[in-house]
């Protein structure tokens, strides 16, 4: 799925 | 990464570090709410299942496993650590938590990004967390003083999400498609539940005094 789509902050 | 989040990270890191000192150290968790360090695990739990499908960088990683690891092994101190579990106030947290897991969990059914197991649980992570401290500040309330690594614990759990806020302002600002409103309204939401706290706990570092929350 599209990065920014992605959870990446905790 | 951002600044912001680094600090909030780091701050969040620090209050966990104080809860593992205080508990260590005094080989007591008094003044400490079970049912929040329940609720926090829970929130791990539930955000991190991708800890294993979606690898972002080294650092997110160490960071999900330490935060699990850490939560679980308060959950598991205060109810088995033959030492620490006496000095837990049963008596005292009362608050009934399940109601939070089952409020959020509904809220997460209705309101989350897509209707898929890991979003519904990311965003009833998202939601907990807002409201996980609610034990914790209830309890803090009723059992009158408050010890300093206990204070420091929830002071610095309570500024972890306010650089969040100020993260999210600024990747609002600097990246064309940032929207993260579910994270965002939650984050001011469970930043305003501290609203009070913070407030006494400037008090009593103004007056130097003993940090007392009104019953």
């Amino acid at each position: 799925s599209e990065p920014s789509e992605k959870h990446d902050e905790l | 990464m951002n600044i912001f989040r680094l600090a909030g990270d780091m701050t969040h890191l620090l209050s966990i570090i104080v809860l593992l000192l205080k508990i260590y150290a005094t080989k007591s968790c008094s003044g400490i709410s079970l049912k929040t360090q329940e609720l926090y695990a829970l929130v791990f739990l539930a955000r991190y299942l991708d800890l294993f499908t979606d690898f972002i960088s080294v650092y997110n990683t160490i960071m999900k496993v330490v935060f699990i690891a850490s939560s679980l092994a308060i959950v598991w101190c205060m109810r088995l650590h033959p030492l620490v579990k006496r000095s837990y106030d049963k008596e005292l947290d009362t608050f009934r938590h399940y109601f939070l897991i089952g409020g959020t969990f509904v809220l997460a059914l209705v309101l989350n990004e897509k209707f898929t197991l890991q979003e519904i649980l990311w965003a009833f992570s998202i939601y907990l967390e807002a409201v996980a401290i609610l034990p914790q500040l209830v309890l803090l309330q009723r059992s009158g003083n408050v010890d300093n690594l206990t204070g420091q614990y929830v002071f610095f759990l309570g500024a972890y999400r306010a650089f969040y806020i100020l993260n999210w302002i600024y990747r609002y600002l600097t990246e064309p498609r940032f929207t993260r409103w579910i994270a965002c309204v939650s984050g001011i939401v469970q930043t305003g539940i501290y609203a009070d706290f913070f407030y006494y706990y400037f008090i009593s570092w103004k007056n130097n005094s003993k940090l007392k929350l009104p019953a």
